[in-house]
């Protein structure tokens, strides 16, 4: 009758100092409201991947973090969005790459899950099978803020490893 | 990118990452959160997995399907070894005590052992990142190679934490 939730807003080089005590503030509040959704489920007797969908989904909605609302930029100025869910009881699996409108891409990842005979879906098809099933489609823009863009220009100013996740907010 | 991992109380598992990338990704790349099996992966056998990181590095080690396979290969070698000595002293194991058996073959720090070591693999490689972690029989936490991560837990115990270095 024990049930548990972990969540991650992602790693990087979140050093004391370099941090501002406002973004602090504001992504520890995000992970405490994603904690609270996921735990509200479990606490019901819901099932993990509800759980897992329930504490993602405030994480998208959370500028704080790179996913949904609050995505980087590609180098062309674009958003693009990647998620992946998995149920551990029957190994059931619904991924996507490079969605452009879905305003929560865990609820696309779930409906390939559920709803097609795929795990693995991207792009303009991906875009294609969201709207077809029903999700709530945004512009591009929707994703960006003007943080993500000012890191976006600063990438672009330097010359960085292609794996600086300094560099990159990834 | 962001991520979860839970356990309902059913037992069951599952996992989720969800992220936009790398800041001034090109020519349509994409990293591990997406891929089954590298950066996120759930086995009621074994474990839920949610990576971020330097995902080119996730995908090469294959960390999330990585750890769940050693976990499940020693905690069935174990719960198997230990069955057959209990059957040796005469004692005969139902179905329910070979899942006891299963559900307290590892130690939490064996668990996180396993997912040490495999983030020490991929680590050795050059890759960067974080990840959590839960099993089935309640073994949770999380191993990052960054000076942080967000992350945060909770559990029917009532106890909740958010962290960040």
């Amino acid at each position: 009758s024990r049930w548990s939730l972990v969540i991650h807003g992602g790693s990087g080089r979140f050093e004391r100092g370099r941090l501002s005590a406002e973004t602090e503030a504001g992504a520890r509040a995000g992970l405490e409201r994603a904690l609270a959704a996921g735990s509200a489920v479990l606490a019901a007797g819901g099932n993990a991947l509800d759980a897992v969908q329930a504490a993602i989904v405030v994480l998208e909605d959370d500028p704080h973090f790179n996913a949904g609302h609050g995505s980087v930029y590609t180098y062309e100025g674009k958003i693009e969005l990647d998620a992946a869910v998995m149920n551990g009881a029957d190994r059931a699996a619904g991924a996507i790459a490079r969605a452009h409108h879905t305003k929560n891409p865990i609820l696309l990842a779930r409906k390939v899950l559920e709803d097609s005979p795929h795990v693995l879906l991207s792009g303009e098809g991906a875009d294609r099978f969201s709207a077809e099933s029903g999700l709530v489609q945004v512009e591009n823009a929707y994703f960006g803020t003007p943080e993500r863009k000012r890191q976006l220009d600063e990438m672009k100013a330097k010359t960085s490893g292609w794996f600086d996740i300094d560099m990159k907010y990834g | 990118t962001v991520g979860a991992v839970a356990r309902d109380v059913h037992g069951h598992v599952a996992a989720g990452t969800s992220t936009g990338g790398l800041t001034g990704k090109r020519y349509g790349r994409i990293g591990d959160s997406p891929l089954i099996g590298a950066g996120t992966y759930a086995d009621d056998r074994s474990c839920a997995i949610s990576a971020t990181g330097a995902g080119e590095y996730f995908i090469r080690v294959g960390v999330a399907h990585e750890i769940c396979t050693r976990i499940r290969l020693k905690a069935e070698a174990r719960a198997e070894f230990l069955a057959h000595e209990a059957e040796r002293g005469g004692t005969i194991l139902d179905e329910a005590a070979r899942a006891k058996l299963l559900a307290t073959a590892l130690t939490g720090d064996e668990v996180q052992e396993i997912v040490d070591a495999v983030m020490a693999e991929m680590v050795g490689l050059g890759g960067t990142g974080g990840l959590i972690y839960l099993t089935p029989w309640g073994h949770q936490g999380y191993a990052f190679h960054t000076p942080g991560m967000y992350r945060g837990m909770a559990s029917s115990d009532g106890a909740r934490s958010v962290a960040v270095y």
